[in-house]
C-alpha cells in the first residue's frame, strides 16, 4: 500500500 | 530504488564496517562512544521488526541482516572482548543515552503515523537515529584526537543521511506525495547535528592536518 511506501527504506 | 538512496545504503554500509574493521584489526575502541553504538543496535532493532513478517526484497533483508549483526558485534566487541574493552573510554563517554531513548520513545507515541506497536517502534527507531550521534559527538570533542578511521566513521554517517533527504527529494517528485514528514524533520535534525563535525573535517581535509575539534 502506498502508506508504506517509506517503510521499504532501510 | 534512485541512486540517492542506493549511495545512502552504501555509505552506511561502509561506515559501520570500517569502525568494525577498525576495532576488529587494532583491537581498539579508544575515541568510540558505546553509548552511540548501543543506541543505534536499539534503532536497528526497533526499525527491522518486519524483518521476519513482510519480505520486501532480498536487498532489503540482507542489509537489515548486515546492520543488526554488525551494530551487535561492535557493542559485543566493545562490552565483552576482553583486549577491546579495556582501551573503552568509559570516563569520557557520559552522555546520559538514556534520556535521549525516553525523549525519542515519548516523541515517538506523540508523533507516529499509526498508533500501533509497529509504527510508534518505526518512529522512534526515526527520532532515535536522529539523536544517537550525539554520545559519539561529544565523545570526539572532549578526545580532541580524532583518529582518522573514526572521523571517516562519522563523516561516512552524516553522508548516509544526507543522500537520503535527496532521495527523499528524489521521490517526492517522481512517486508523488506520500507523508513522510516523520522520516524529513527526523533526517534534518540528523544531518544538521553533523554540520560543524561536516566543517572541522572539510577544514582538516583541506588544509591536510589532523582534524581537531574546538573545545
Amino acid at each position: 500500500p502506498a502508506a508504506d511506501s517509506v517503510k521499504d527504506e532501510l | 530504488m534512485n541512486a540517492f538512496r542506493f549511495l545512502g545504503d552504501m555509505t552506511h554500509l561502509f561506515s559501520v564496517l570500517v569502525l568494525l574493521l577498525k576495532i576488529y584489526a587494532t583491537k581498539t575502541c579508544s575515541g568510540v562512544s558505546r553509548k552511540t553504538q548501543e543506541l543505534y543496535l536499539l534503532v536497528f532493532v526497533a526499525r527491522y521488526l518486519d524483518l521476519f513478517t513482510d519480505y520486501i526484497s532480498l536487498y532489503n533483508s540482507v542489509m537489515k541482516i548486515v546492520f543488526i549483526t554488525s551494530s551487535a558485534a561492535i557493542v559485543w566487541y566493545m562490552r565483552r572482548h576482553p583486549q577491546v574493552r579495556r582501551t573503552y573510554d568509559k570516563e569520557q563517554d557520559t552522555f546520559r543515552h538514556s534520556v535521549l531513548v525516553a525523549a525519542t520513545f515519548v516523541l515517538a507515541l506523540i508523533f507516529n503515523d499509526r498508533f500501533t506497536f509497529r509504527e510508534i517502534c518505526w518512529a522512534f527507531s526515526i527520532y532515535l537515529e536522529a539523536v544517537a550521534i550525539l554520545p559519539q559527538l561529544v565523545l570526539l570533542q572532549r578526545c580532541r584526537n580524532v583518529d582518522n578511521l573514526t572521523g571517516q566513521y562519522v563523516f561516512f554517517l552524516g553522508a548516509y543521511r544526507a543522500f537520503y533527504i535527496l532521495n527523499w527529494i528524489y521521490r517526492y517528485f517522481t512517486e508523488g506525495h506520500h507523508s513522510r514528514w516523520i522520516p524529513w524533520i527526523a533526517g534534518l535534525v540528523q544531518t544538521g547535528l553533523y554540520a560543524d563535525f561536516f566543517y572541522y573535517y572539510f577544514l582538516s581535509w583541506k588544509n591536510n592536518v589532523k582534524l581537531e575539534l574546538p573545545a
